[in-house]
Formats: C-alpha cells, sequence, structure tokens
C-alpha cells in the first residue's frame, strides 16, 4: 500500500478535445504537474495531508488556467468572487469562505478560519474584514481578471444567459 | 474549481477546494465548494474528497460526505459481522470507486454534472466524473504520478 498519497483537480465540463491544441494541452499539463509536485513534496518530505492539498491547490489558484483565484470567472456584475474549504481527517476540524474578493489565496484565509477563529464559515466583508485581522495583504481585485474570462461573460451576456434566464433549476 | 485531497505517512487524510463559482452568478449565489459535506469532506475513518461541477446538485445530494458516509458505514458493517478480520487493500478500492460512482449518478440523476476526487486510508487516488472530460492528476509513494485531461486517458 502506498504510504502517501495525493490526487488533485483543476475542474471538470463539458471539455471540447477540437479546441484543445497541442500547446494548450501542454500547458494544462504543466500547470497540473506543477500542483501535484507541490502537494507530493510535502508528502514525500513526511509534511502533513492539510499542508500537502494547501500546496497544491495554492498553484492552481495562482494559475490563470484555472477557475479559482487568479482566473476566477466573472460574476453577472463583472466581479471576481471567490469560495475556498478545507477539512483535517484527523479531528474533522474544517474552515471555509465564500464570496471574497480581496484574497489572493482564498485556501489560506478557509485553513485561517480552521485554526483561528472558533467558526467554520465565514462569508463577504466579515470573512475579508478577519482576513486583515490575521494578516492577510488585501490583494486588487483586477489581480483576478483576466481577458479569457471576461469575454466569456460578455458571450454569455450577449446570449441572455443567466442564472434568472435558463430554462432550468440550477439544483 | 480545483482541489485536492491527500494521505500522508501518519495515515491522516485532508481536503481542500477553491474556486470562483459560475460564470454570470448573480444574488450572492454560492456553490458547493465552501459547503462542508457537499465539495469538500474528510475523516480519517473513510476518505477525503474535493468535488467539482455544477456545484447546487452537489449540495442536494452532499456528495463529498455521502462518499464517505457509505464508506465508514461499510467499513463499520464488516467489523462487526467480520469481527475485525481485514479486507483485501484492493477490494477496498473497488468499493470506494463504486461508492463514488454511485453517488456521481445520484448527481446526473438529478440533472448535474461533474467530478470527484478522493483518497482513501489504504492510499488509493480515485477520480469519477459525468462529463467528458476532468482536469486532473494523482502521484503515490509507490510511484504513481500523472496528470490526464478527457475521459478514458
Amino acid at each position: 500500500m502506498p504510504r502517501w498519497s495525493l490526487a488533485i483537480h483543476g475542474g471538470a465540463g463539458t471539455l471540447d478535445k477540437a479546441a484543445m491544441t497541442p500547446e494548450r494541452r501542454a500547458e494544462y499539463e504543466a500547470a497540473l504537474q506543477a500542483a501535484l509536485d507541490a502537494g507530493a513534496r510535502v508528502l514525500a518530505e513526511g509534511g502533513s495531508a492539510i499542508d500537502a492539498v494547501k500546496a497544491a491547490v495554492i498553484i492552481m489558484e495562482d494559475s490563470p488556467l484555472f477557475n479559482a483565484g487568479k482566473g476566477a470567472v466573472f460574476t453577472w456584475e463583472g466581479t471576481n468572487e471567490l469560495d475556498a474549504s478545507i477539512m483535517d481527517g484527523r479531528d474533522r476540524s474544517a474552515g471555509a469562505v465564500a464570496g471574497v474578493k480581496t484574497v489572493k489565496n482564498p485556501i489560506l484565509l478557509a485553513d485561517t478560519v480552521r485554526t483561528q477563529s472558533e467558526h467554520v464559515m465565514l462569508m463577504g466583508a466579515g470573512a475579508e474584514a478577519f482576513a486583515v485581522e490575521k494578516g492577510f495583504a488585501v490583494t486588487p481585485p483586477e489581480y483576478f481578471a483576466t481577458q479569457a474570462r471576461r469575454e466569456a461573460l460578455e458571450r454569455m451576456k450577449a446570449k441572455q444567459l443567466s442564472a434568472l434566464d435558463v430554462d432550468h433549476k440550477f439544483g | 474549481t480545483v482541489g485536492a485531497v491527500a494521505l500522508d505517512r501518519q495515515g491522516n487524510l485532508a481536503a481542500a477546494t477553491s474556486t470562483g463559482g459560475m460564470t454570470g452568478k448573480r444574488w450572492g449565489r454560492v456553490g458547493d465548494a465552501p459547503i462542508i459535506g457537499a465539495g469538500t469532506y474528510a475523516d480519517n475513518r473513510s476518505c477525503a474528497v474535493s468535488a467539482t461541477g455544477w456545484g447546487e446538485y452537489f449540495i442536494r445530494v452532499g456528495v463529498a460526505h455521502e462518499i464517505c458516509a457509505r464508506l465508514r458505514a461499510r467499513q463499520e458493517v464488516l467489523d462487526v459481522l467480520a469481527a475485525g478480520m481485514e479486507t483485501d487493500p484492493v477490494v477496498k478500492t473497488v468499493e470506494a470507486q463504486y461508492f463514488a460512482d454511485a453517488v456521481m449518478a445520484d448527481v446526473k440523476q438529478l440533472g448535474g454534472d461533474g467530478g470527484v476526487i478522493l483518497v482513501t486510508p489504504e492510499g488509493y487516488a480515485i477520480f469519477s466524473f459525468n462529463t467528458s472530460g476532468m482536469y486532473r492528476g494523482r502521484a503515490t509513494s509507490a510511484g504513481v504520478n500523472e496528470v490526464a485531461i478527457f475521459g478514458g486517458e
């Protein structure tokens, strides 16, 4: 049996094989490998599972290729709102944040909620105030914005497609 | 959405998920990522799970906790019936894959799509998704080191 193990994901969906050029594929594979390597390094050196998942997620939050951190999709209002959560299987301690806009790595804030608050989940302005109190730098919202995601929102708006208009229930 | 699950040398599990949500979301809409039990769950007794996909369906199914709960319940029953006999780790892996697929089928049945990653206490890293692809990767101390994108890879 393996002594340590790690799995990562960078999102799932209807991926178009035709649009996946060799160059683009290489870009994604390199980013995934970098995240995998970061987490695996922690585990191979005897580090904790909780540190390994943070190390892997941070790499993907910092990559504009994935819908998290830098490269997050846009809301209808044209902002980037970030959610994250983390859980430790040892004691089932958990931390989560929702709708934050100024925290570079939301997974680190979620972990700080887990370890330095008496709560499980904080949201919006309150979560951001908690972040500042705990020493997180305030990241300008422009940091998260990418042209590809902005164009995706514009395409959606052009089609008049929104959560309100779609003819089915969002869960 | 991005996520990671891990088992360390001390036998501890952890899960993490981070996301920007859904393009064009309004009214402070929240998906499964920050909902413990839907998009993220970890329990040393069963597994660690991180999810990605149409999050509100994952919330309704309670995907991450549901997978862990099925694995834990199965183990608890076996512990009673088999009086502590060890189950073959390979069988446990097949069961974990089965439970993950079954829960994802439940999501699909409601109309949702996406995927999950999970790691078991035995150290097996498992994927399950009902979409054409999922950006994913896994590595273990036994030498597994792979990344993939489309289904069947």
